[in-house]
């Protein structure tokens, strides 16, 4: 699975993610990535959110829409957000995997709860970053 | 202008240091920058969030290293079936396909039902339709075709069992012996 989100010049964000699925899947099965607020999600008054790993128990947490609600409701930041749905909602339902963020004013954010995650960012204020492991 | 910024990802899961080539590892941190460079450089030109995130995607949908577009999984009958979605933050507009075949670019397929269709969500052989409709590049079997992901299939093709993109007899596994440059 892949994904990107951005912010852009005029405060703009957006999400979008791409997979081939699970290997050896059957019966149609498919996962988050295309269902809007489970594997992807943006909303300029929150976040842009793209999701990987086991697509099941995404699904069942909404997670990338989960994120965008702990920023709205309760005024998390997006790190905090994210770190609430990775590292905590998503252990509990052996959600393995992460997800990359970005809010309005150009934060990022990357987590997961799995062993690695093939990851890169880069903001407009210097930070650059090419990852693999934790 | 304010302050801008991009994330990209691949998959997540059981990926060990100690299971990976240099070469290999090279060829991923690579990867990785070229698809952060093409987004970003939209960016930079003051293009749209929504025109970045398209332009890493295809980036990582074209390398053969990561489980999207050109290197995607082999489903249970032997075939790839891809998914995608885009979703704009300004408009809350989206647009997502699901079980899509043949399609080179699932994230431009997913775009045009954002923008050029009344849905959000086309999936299977009238996905394929829209794709035509749309113009979306399509590729044969052969393209989406890689040694590595067949014999991580072929592992599993007889169980029920089935595995995410970098778990168990995974990739690193798999391409161990891969020379990339």
């Amino acid at each position: 699975t892949v994904g990107a989100v951005a912010c852009d010049s005029s405060g703009n964000i957006a999400a979008a993610t791409s997979t081939g699925g699970m290997t050896n899947k059957k019966y149609g099965r498919i996962g988050d990535s295309p269902l809007i607020g489970a594997g992807t999600y943006a909303n300029n008054n929150t976040c842009a959110i793209s999701c990987t790993g086991h697509g099941e128990p995404f699904i069942c947490a909404v997670a990338a829409h989960d994120v965008s609600c702990l920023m709205e409701y309760k005024g998390l930041s997006l790190q905090d957000a994210m770190n609430e749905v990775v590292n905590v909602k998503l252990i509990k339902i052996d959600g393995e995997g992460g997800m990359i963020g970005v809010d309005a004013r150009g934060n990022a954010a990357m987590l997961f709860n799995s062993a690695g995650m093939y990851r890169a960012m880069r903001k407009s204020t210097g930070e650059h970053e090419v990852s693999i492991y934790k | 202008m304010q302050p801008f910024s991009l994330v990209i990802h691949g998959g997540a899961g059981t990926i060990l240091k100690e299971d990976m080539t240099p070469d290999l590892e090279i060829a991923y941190m690579n990867a990785l920058e070229d698809a952060l460079k093409a987004g970003y450089a939209v960016l930079e030109q003051e293009g749209s969030a929504t025109n970045a995130v398209k332009a890493a995607i295809v980036v990582l949908e074209d390398n053969l290293l990561f489980n999207a577009g050109r290197g995607s999984v082999f489903t249970k009958k032997g075939v790839q079936e891809m998914d995608a979605a885009i979703m704009n933050g300004q408009t809350l507009q989206a647009g997502a396909v699901a079980g899509v075949r043949n399609v080179r670019n699932p994230i431009e397929l997913a775009e045009e039902v954002m923008l050029n269709s009344n849905h959000v969500f086309l999936s299977g052989k009238g996905a394929n339709d829209f794709a035509i409709k749309q113009g979306i590049k399509l590729e044969p079997d052969e393209y989406f075709f890689s040694k590595f992901r067949y014999d991580q299939w072929k592992v599993m093709r007889d169980s029920d069992s089935y595995s995410l993109d970098h778990t168990h007899q995974g990739l690193e596994e798999l391409m161990k012996d891969k020379k990339f440059g």
